[in-house]
């Protein structure tokens, strides 16, 4: 059965970012997405907190993007509570 | 909010803080559970066009739309893929896709922090008066991205991007999650980008206390805010049958109890259940509570439900006490029914009232809203303490604010006690916590921010900070409710807030973002790990020696090495520096220092003793050394002060210093 998925937040170092995708950092992330995952949604792309995106990946989707050149780190999404 | 103006000196600084339209153009953001736009606290009169600088939106969704926003409430977004994702399409019969708070939450932050004045607020009656927000000129913003089942990261780093690409000055988060390092913390990662904008984030301290190392939001770019409580309770005495009457709170209003003693049980004694003192949904058996008095214990459940579950039994009211973990802190309630809360001890003698009595009885007497309460303020139990778990020599909190029973706009989709049953609709409620003392701050930087808008946010906190006050008009220390003892640095940070001083601080500790990433050098964290944070290549100078002392922070805290077990021969010291600058934000002028060394056995020696400044932004470095015998990881924490005066103003430093 397909692993569960869970929400990643993925950052990029957009200084690694091949000269092919002419600064269109939206379709690095994507392609990086796409290397691991046909299925893998990106819910956000952020440009001011983060280099990077949020997206759905099975555990080992992540550990596998992880890897890829270019990403800093894949880090689980956290839930937070009202004080 | 009621009472916190004239408590925080507000009502009579009217002068102080000038109603330019630089204060209408502040633009608080508030990353929440959304805001009911009705509220009063939203009117708009006498407020100019949005601020140019505006890039925001007010988006449209379930029950709201564009229309809803006004010159006050300047944007509404909301943020629910990551919740949507993880737990599933919104239930939009249950809560609304949009900016529409169903909660009420939200509403209370936004309107703590910039609502407007309205005139005859209460709640019930309660809290009676003009109802304000800390920085009633500034503008609103809500990002929504707190839901039913909770706030998710993902969703609130996209709000933050867009608060950031909307131009917020303020942004206010009164939520937290697990303690976790700074380049995993998602708060933390959105407020660093935030900082460098120039945006100050204000976030609330958590509920964890009183445990020590129960902070959240600690990163040193975040100002960390505790919560006092105010010099306003609202006393409901226990009557009972002995003659015997107990101090309590409540914020009941509707049909009073008879004129007369009523029979009165534990809730442990009415139950079949184990926990049956908890009165938990389903515990308690009707036969033995109706028409009766019930006496419940704090914990697990909601106390608004403990209240509704003796209504629900046929109870004709409720005492509920506190435990262990809330001594003698009182949070007052809407309760569905006739109820107060009493402290730990006084719950424990009715305990003993109610086992030793063959027919005990008792009453609850309701006497309304009492202002001028002293002490005032004291450190609430629930607000989280220090030490920083992840850096311990960043002293944290940083300050507290008003977070007790504090009164501000509510939703009109929820009752007071935000319970299904609870069909009553009122326009303010009074609510405790650090969400509380968090927007108070928001709204006070953003005062700041109109008053001197070329301020940095660490110029704003430690104007914030530098001012603050540790003790009453008495000269007596602020008390910590949980020990009744005077609060510590590790309760209160640098203090309570006082805006009017804060103003004019006189010398300010700035701090940029470059700072900050030698601070994570300090930190000794990878060009990864600063990569993904700052979003920048950046790498630590090899040849050069960080230390985490060298951050600019308005406080000190000190972590000397812990004794070895073994220890032969003359106790051996040690000594560490500290290095801090200080940059002119007032007249010419020379300040003196003075060190406050809580023992003899630490030697606290500041360099130069004297700084003397001639202009506008000048900026004068001087150096503390701090030596102490090392002494066991056991000794408990002591605490100092450094202070430079120049005779009109006081800049003020706690400083902690412990062995670990």
């Amino acid at each position: 059965a397909m692993e569960k998925k869970k929400t990643y937040i993925i950052h990029m170092s957009k200084s690694q970012m091949p000269a092919t995708f002419n600064d269109d950092h939206t379709h690095w992330y994507d392609s990086s997405l796409r290397s691991v995952s046909d299925s893998a949604e990106m819910l956000y792309v952020y440009n001011n907190v983060v280099h990077g995106f949020s997206a759905r990946l099975t555990p080992q989707e992540a550990e596998s993007l992880e890897t890829q050149p270019g990403i800093l780190s894949v880090l689980p999404e956290l839930k937070y509570q009202l004080h | 909010t009621t009472r916190t103006p004239t408590f925080l000196g507000l009502d009579k600084s009217a002068d102080f803080f000038p109603e330019s339209d630089a204060m209408s153009d502040v633009i608080i953001g508030v990353l929440d559970t959304g805001v009911w736009p009705e509220s009063k606290s939203f009117d708009d009169s006498g407020l100019g066009p949005v601020p140019a600088s505006w890039r925001g939106q007010c988006e449209s969704g379930t029950n709201f739309s564009s229309a809803n926003c006004n010159r006050k409430l300047i944007g509404a977004r909301y943020f629910s893929r990551g919740y949507e994702t993880t737990l599933g399409p919104i239930d939009e019969s249950k809560e609304s896709k949009s900016p529409r708070d169903d909660d009420g939450h939200g509403t209370h932050t936004s309107t703590t922090a910039g609502g407007s004045v309205v005139q005859g607020a209460s709640l019930f009656g309660y809290a009676p008066g003009t109802a304000r927000g800390m920085a009633t000129r500034a503008r609103v913003a809500v990002y929504k991205v707190c839901w039913v089942g909770g706030c998710f990261s993902s969703d609130i780093l996209a709000a933050m991007d867009k608060a950031i690409d909307d131009n917020v000055n303020v942004l206010s988060l009164s939520l937290g999650g697990g303690i976790s390092d700074y380049y995993r913390d998602s708060v933390a990662i959105g407020a660093f980008a935030a900082m460098e904008k120039g945006i100050l984030v204000s976030c609330s301290a958590g509920n964890a206390g009183p445990s020590p190392y129960s902070l959240s939001n600690v990163a040193p770019w975040i100002t960390t805010v505790g919560a006092g409580t105010l010099d306003r309770d609202f006393p409901a005495y226990v009557s009972l049958g002995n003659g015997k009457n107990f101090s309590g709170v409540s914020l009941y209003k509707g049909n009073s109890l008879p004129n007369k003693m009523l029979p009165f049980v534990y809730a442990g004694n009415a139950s079949n259940m184990t926990n049956g003192n908890l009165c938990m949904t389903g515990t308690l058996i009707p036969e033995k509570v109706k028409g009766k008095i019930v006496l419940c214990d704090r914990g697990i459940n909601a106390r608004v439900q403990k209240g509704s579950v003796v209504k629900a039994a046929g109870g004709a009211g409720m005492v509920l006490t506190n435990t262990a973990a809330n001594g003698e802190e009182l949070v007052a309630d809407a309760h569905l029914l006739p109820a107060t809360a009493v402290g730990q001890k006084t719950g424990d003698v009715i305990r003993d009232y109610l086992t030793s009595d063959s027919n005990p009885t008792a009453t609850i007497l309701f006497e309304g809203t009492k202002v001028g309460i002293e002490p005032s303020p004291v450190v609430a139990a629930f607000s989280s303490r220090g030490p920083n778990s992840i850096t311990p020599e960043i002293l944290k909190p940083d300050i507290i604010a008003p977070g007790v029973n504090i009164l501000a706009g509510w939703t009109g989709a929820v009752g007071p006690t935000g319970l299904e049953e609870d069909d009553r609709r009122v326009g303010f409620n009074i609510i405790s916590g650090t969400s509380m003392s968090c927007p108070h701050v928001s709204g006070l930087a953003a005062l700041l921010k109109g008053a001197h808008p070329e301020w940095s946010p660490a110029a704003i906190r430690s104007a914030l900070m530098t001012t603050a006050y540790t003790a009453y008009k008495n000269g007596r220390a602020i008390q910590d409710v949980s020990t009744g003892k005077p609060s510590t640095p590790f309760d209160h940070g640098a203090g309570h807030v006082d805006p009017v001083s804060a103003l004019n601080p006189g010398l300010i500790y700035d701090i940029t973002a470059d700072d900050y990433l030698n601070f994570l050098c300090a930190l000794n964290y990878t060009p990864s790990q600063i990569s993904s944070l700052a979003r920048r290549n950046f790498t630590c100078n090899e040849s050069k020696k960080f230390s985490v002392t060298d951050l600019n922070y308005p406080s000190f805290a000190v972590s000397f090495p812990a004794e070895s077990a073994a220890r032969t021969g003359s106790v051996p010291s040690s000594s560490i520096k500290y290095s801090r600058t200080l940059t002119n934000v007032g007249p010419a002028g020379t300040y003196k220092v003075t060190v406050t060394s809580p023992s003899s056995s630490v030697r606290i020696m500041v360099e130069p003793e004297t700084l003397s400044f001639s202009q506008m932004n000048e900026k004068k470095l001087y150096t503390v050394t701090f030596t102490a015998p090392s002494m066991s990881s056991s000794t408990t924490s002591i605490f100092g002060r450094i202070e430079w005066s120049d005779e009109k103003h006081v800049v003020g430093s706690p400083v902690a210093i412990s062995w670990t």
